[in-house]
């Protein structure tokens, strides 16, 4: 912890000080008290703006003052030849000489004190915004009624954050409204809805009257809309500058509403309401939706129907429809993973003492015929050769449905005849 | 054969031969073999072959081997009599089930099981064909298959036969309306020809096809003419066996 007083003493003092010499010293007293420099003795080379020996000052970067010469005090009573009062808490005391003195010189003598210093008036910008209450070794703010101190300990305002709105139709208005605002504050405000639905906000142009911008546009006292990936204003000036209606295409908003010291007016009035978020309406091909409708919406289900003839095939099982849920989103499930695509018989079954002819295409509504091997079998049912590919999935006959067709053997037909030489 | 000529396979593709009997069948379709009961009273697994005109070892080993699955022996079939020659073939009819299907061919296809109506119906004169490696006039039994075309007679031509052995009473065997009897002119079935078809050429449905109009079942002397088991009275029998005892897939 910094003394909160000290000596600072020339080399050799109070014997002559050497030549070339240039010592520092870093004075440092606790945060909140500033520094009473004061010397009792001085005895250095004078010369001009004291080139050549001389003790400086410095705090914050700034000289406070170079001494040299001979002197001593002005007042019988007081020891003080010189002083120095700062308002910070560090300063830096550099003594210098150089190579040559024709006389002896004994150098100086200093001592310093930590002093309070009263922030509320010592300085131009007051560090509170309300009240300023100092105290040796510091200060505090404090606020008026209804006002809280901020967490930056100096500005005073309303306690108007935090409030967290979750129902899917709400009004928020600035403090006090249509009272004027109260200065100094940020309020913020949360709109939280449940996925899947986007926070729209209407405002009147006559709920709205703040401090207008300033020449370059700056808003002094500012409401905002901040969503996850978009912002909206800042807005100020008497009447509301923004579109009346914003749909913010997100279900969360952040709220902020800003104000300085100045200027207070009847501040802004919003609602807000939840829209489901819409899911376009997509062209699936091959396909309808059921139930039809003009817009969808957040929660929506719709029945995916693959026309005839066409099939969702998901690994090994295959169906003709499929649902999908407009998510939170505003996407589809599922609806770029399914597709209706043409039912495919695949390649139809062989059958024994037959063949099939090779399709030129197994979809849906294709056509096979199956032969049986001549002259040795034939069709057991007539009409049973011809196959479609049905919306099934299945090779399907007229006659047998999708039973296959039997190649049955051709009975009592020799391959050659008897011809026997008897008459 | 008594009375016929060598004939290639293709002439009576459903010709079946039964190896360790030196008997025949007829092959009905893909699963079923037609044949006499007193060809496999004995042998519930007869081995049998299809598709080949000689027999001999060589040959078969070529041929389409057919394995019995289960023997159907009629339920009329009476057993043979404990001593002396059976008088009695009525029902001479069973069936074999195989165990794989036929693969049909140029050597290879079944005949017709005819129908109960009466356009199945077969009548004396009409003209049958007969095969089998049995006995002819001068060997007991050919490698090379032999056929041979007879007529069918009344059964009263087959009753008034005398066999050169007098000792043997005609009288004495069971004539039944399940025989036929065919032959004449010295061409006719013999040992070794059991159970193969007669077949009966009929034009049904526009279309000519040989029915199994009998089987070649029992005689008094061979080269006169011969009693055939008449297949016509066992179309329900046949059927009804078929069907009862087909894959599901063969209904």
């Amino acid at each position: 912890e910094p003394a909160l007083h000290g000596e600072i003493l020339s080399p050799n003092y109070p014997q002559a000080y050497p030549n070339e010499v240039k010592q520092t010293w870093d004075v440092e007293v606790p945060e909140g008290f500033g520094i009473h420099l004061y010397f009792t003795h001085l005895d250095v080379e004078l010369s001009e703006n004291c080139l050549y020996d001389s003790v400086q000052i410095v705090s914050g970067g700034v000289e406070e003052g170079k001494l040299c010469g001979q002197r001593t005090s002005k007042n019988p009573s007081s020891p003080i030849i010189e002083e120095f009062h700062i308002p910070y808490n560090k300063l830096q005391v550099t003594f210098t000489s150089d190579f040559s003195n024709e006389e002896r010189y004994t150098g100086f003598a200093a001592y310093y004190v930590a002093v309070d210093v009263n922030e509320c008036m010592d300085f131009a910008d007051v560090p509170c915004s309300h009240f300023c209450n100092n105290f040796i070794g510091g200060y505090f703010c404090s606020c008026p009624p209804e006002y809280f101190l901020q967490d930056d300990m100096r500005n005073c305002g309303v306690n108007c954050s935090g409030d967290v709105f979750t129902t899917l139709i709400g009004e928020i208005a600035s403090p006090n409204y249509p009272n004027p605002y109260p200065e100094n504050s940020r309020c913020e405000y949360q709109i939280r809805l449940e996925e899947g639905f986007q926070v729209v906000v209407t405002m009147k142009r006559e709920d709205f009257d703040m401090e207008p911008a300033d020449l370059e546009g700056n808003c002094p006292d500012s409401l905002g809309f901040v969503t996850r990936d978009q912002r909206f204003g800042p807005y100020c000036g008497n009447g509301f500058p923004g579109p009346l209606t914003i749909e913010t295409k997100s279900n969360t908003v952040d709220i902020v509403f800003q104000t300085d010291l100045t200027g207070q007016k009847k501040g802004w009035k919003l609602r807000y309401h939840g829209d489901p978020i819409p899911c376009p309406k997509e062209v699936s091909a091959n396909s309808i939706w059921e139930p039809e409708k003009a817009k969808y919406v957040f929660k929506d289900v719709v029945k995916i129907i693959c026309v005839e003839g066409f099939e969702i095939v998901q690994g090994s099982s295959s169906s003709t429809s499929f649902y999908s849920t407009c998510q939170s989103n505003g996407k589809w499930s599922d609806i770029s993973r399914v597709k209706c695509q043409p039912v495919d018989c695949g390649t139809p079954e062989p059958v024994r003492n037959g063949n099939v002819e090779e399709p030129e295409d197994t979809l849906f509504g294709s056509l096979v015929r199956y032969a049986c091997e001549e002259p040795y079998y034939y069709m057991e049912h007539e009409g049973s050769a011809e196959y479609q590919c049905s919306v099934n999935g299945t090779w399907v006959n007229e006659v047998l449905g999708a039973e296959l067709p039997k190649c049955v053997p051709v009975c009592g037909v020799p391959s050659e005849a008897f011809e026997m030489k008897q008459r | 054969i008594f009375g016929g000529s060598f004939v290639k396979i293709e002439s009576f593709p459903w010709q079946v031969f039964f190896r360790s009997e030196w008997a025949g069948g007829a092959l009905l379709d893909e699963h079923w073999v037609l044949t006499a009961a007193h060809v496999v009273e004995g042998n519930p697994h007869p081995a049998m072959y299809v598709g080949s005109t000689t027999v001999q070892t060589s040959e078969l080993d070529k041929a389409q081997a057919l394995t019995a699955e289960r023997v159907f022996i009629h339920p009329g079939w009476h057993p043979a009599p404990s001593q002396g020659a059976r008088k009695n073939f009525d029902n001479d009819i069973a069936l074999v089930r195989l165990k794989e299907p036929v693969k049909m061919g140029p050597t290879v296809s079944p005949i017709c099981l005819p129908g109960s109506a009466s356009k199945y119906n077969f009548s004396v004169g009409d003209l049958g064909m007969i095969s089998g490696w049995g006995k002819t006039e001068k060997k007991d039994w050919v490698l090379r298959l032999r056929g041979a075309k007879l007529p069918i007679t009344t059964l009263d031509m087959c009753q008034e036969v005398r066999g050169k052995d007098s000792q043997v009473e005609p009288r004495s065997y069971v004539f039944t309306e399940n025989m036929l009897c065919a032959g004449g002119a010295g061409v006719d079935s013999c040992q070794g020809d059991s159970g193969g078809a007669l077949a009966v050429k009929k034009l049904i449905e526009k279309s000519p096809k040989f029915y199994v109009a009998g089987l070649v079942s029992w005689g008094l002397e061979c080269g006169t003419h011969g009693i055939y088991t008449k297949v016509q009275n066992y179309i329900g029998w046949i059927r009804a066996t078929m069907q009862e005892n087909s894959t599901p897939r063969e209904d």
